[in-house]
């Protein structure tokens, strides 16, 4: 049975960080 | 073929917390993501506050524009209609709750404008 990491079902919505 | 959903949203699907504990995706509550986020040192809990949903020409798509952290910023994502965002304190939720039931069998409450769904950003990205 494949276990999933708990990171993976939250999205990344991170502020770009282009500066 | 359509786009799908990753297979971890199937109801059932066997999901790591950060402390090693198991837990099935359905059980998962608002709890296990700050706690996990709090172990792993990298990742940093947002709440992101659904600010807009809107329709997108891509089929079965929606584009949700959230206000991330404590900042505010604006920030859109295009999802299929059944992809489910952590609500705090609420549960799973999609655009569509009927169809990730169908596709998924994961209950889903409707999200909405104004819920407050968990994301992540890295720690100490500067």
């Amino acid at each position: 049975v494949p276990v999933f990491p708990w990171h993976s079902l939250v999205p990344f919505l991170a502020p770009t960080q282009s500066d | 073929p359509a786009p799908s959903l990753p297979p971890y949203f199937m109801k059932g699907s066997i999901i790591q917390l950060a402390d090693g504990e198991l837990k099935r995706v359905e059980d998962l509550r608002t709890e296990d993501f700050i706690q996990s986020a709090e172990i792993s040192g990298e990742l940093k809990i947002d709440s992101s506050t659904v600010e807009r949903i809107d329709g997108s020409p891509a089929p079965n798509s929606a584009i949700i524009q959230f206000a991330v952290g404590e900042h505010r910023v604006q920030v859109s994502v295009e999802v299929l209609v059944e992809y489910p965002f952590f609500v705090f304190g609420q549960g799973w939720s999609s655009c569509c709750p009927d169809r990730t039931t169908q596709l998924f069998e994961l209950s889903c409450a409707k999200l909405s404008v104004g819920d407050v769904c968990i994301s992540l950003t890295l720690k100490n990205l500067k």
